[in-house]
């Protein structure tokens, strides 16, 4: 049974992209043949892997607004194991270009239909709409990251609502498997506050691995290298490397 | 001739919001009588300032929706002399329902016109959707914060040719007064790496304040308050100021 994960979380910065791109590479370096499909026009986790571009290269805009098939679209990540189907900026106009049309909410489920990966990440832009809401709709479950500070609290109502709303009428089976702390700075009690409220919510699905606030996870994109490749000693390779550990545990039951 | 500037950039957790309350904060610090629009869904600005809501209050999404006079929802900030018309979380619909109307994009320009303070902050959400449309068809000015780090670069050329498009076609007079440099962290060469790439892309119009990456900006929005009120002596309350007297200069010519 194949895991389709979505990476959702409609606060701005609180590390979708940096969680889609580590997780990934993490996911194929262990095995696990992974695509990792950008569906944010800002496409940062393509070039996150230094996959370069052109305004007419093919993407995910293709795919759910011309009925491109996905495979056509992906290509191989620098690491072994990790494909991408890649994000173009065509994808800002789709909320408007889709109103009106038929499902609009299921394209990236019937996309995603005959593609056989065993693992699957969607980054999603900042915002719950018709991008997000394919992700959730395609989804088998959905991985929460949360930056470690004010703000990022505000909207987790919101969130959870909107996912409630996508497991009643689009997606019954949509379950949240995990909640990530992310940008953790130790030297700050804003942090162990906000990871203390976010446990008190959330329970057991948060998982042990937190990401700590480390300049070397905001290096790496720079060189379009995932951390295991850019600074594998580094404490956020060794971050993601744990968390990849949950995630494929929490996928056995 | 009063000024309206939004605070743009599609790009999530730049520091849209932070600009948002602390500059609104020193201007009215500084005797100028403030509005500031929370356009966010995710009403950060709002609840920055202290200000309570309940899912029924009156909010920007009425005056968009219903047309409500803007006035009538005004709340006072905790601040003298600087006010705010709430968001809500019903704007995260507004796309979809104002989609096939006749020139939503213009609805908060004409909700404006009756509103009379010489300084208005218009907070926008991380996306180039209807809400950030709005604000940049109704607004004088652009004030763009940018993250010292490489993701955020990225977005840049497309925020710029959005930029255009509403010069061109929704409101001839709007110019880009400024870019702003925010999240710096002297400690790293990233950020160094970062300004130095947008200020050979935007010269003069970059602000010479820049906001350093200061965890007292991260802590004063669970206080309600802005940074003036929170730690006025900060790292971060001193930037904001001194951003704050280059903006009133910039409004002098
Ligand atoms: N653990 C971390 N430590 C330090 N910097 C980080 C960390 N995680 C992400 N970053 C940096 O913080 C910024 C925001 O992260 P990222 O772009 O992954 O968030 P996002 O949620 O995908 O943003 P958006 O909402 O715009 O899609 C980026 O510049 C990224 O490089
Ligand atoms: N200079 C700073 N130093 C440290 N933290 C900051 C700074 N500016 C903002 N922050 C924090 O970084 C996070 C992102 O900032 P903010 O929410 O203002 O960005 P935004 O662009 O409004 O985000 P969104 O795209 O979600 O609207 C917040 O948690 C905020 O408290
Ligand atoms: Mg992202
Ligand atoms: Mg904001």
């Amino acid at each position: 049974m194949r895991r389709i994960i979505a990476i959702v979380n409609q606060k701005g910065g609180v590390g979708k992209s940096t969680t889609a791109v580590n997780l990934g590479a993490c996911l194929a370096d262990e095995g696990h043949r992974t695509l990792l499909v950008d569906l944010d026009p800002q496409a940062n986790a393509t070039s996150g892997l230094g996959i370069e571009r052109t305004p007419f290269s093919a993407s995910t805009y293709d795919v759910l607004m011309n009925g491109a098939a996905l495979e056509d679209i992906v290509v191989v990540a620098e690491v072994p194991g990790l494909y991408v189907a890649p994000s173009s900026i065509h994808l800002a106009g789709i909320e408007v270009e889709l109103a009106g049309t038929q499902g609009p909410e299921s394209r990236l489920r019937s996309a995603l239909g005959p593609v056989d990966y065993p693992l699957i990440l969607l980054d999603c832009p900042p915002a719950m709409g018709l991008l997000t809401i394919n992700a959730l709709t395609a989804a088998t479950e959905v991985l929460i990251p949360i930056q470690c500070e004010y703000y990022a609290l505000e909207g987790l109502k919101q969130l959870l609502r909107s996912i409630e709303l996508v497991q009643r009428h689009l997606n019954q089976g949509l379950e949240i498997s995990g909640v990530l702390l992310t940008m953790f700075d130790s030297r700050t009690n804003l942090s162990d506050q906000v990871a203390g409220e976010v446990r008190r919510f959330f329970g057991e699905r948060v998982y042990q691995s937190v990401i700590p606030r480390s300049v070397r996870l905001a290096e790496a994109p720079s060189h379009g290298k995932p951390i295991t490749l850019y600074d594998p000693g580094s404490r956020g390779a060794q971050a993601y490397r744990a968390l990849c550990q949950e995630v494929i545990q929490r996928g056995r039951h």
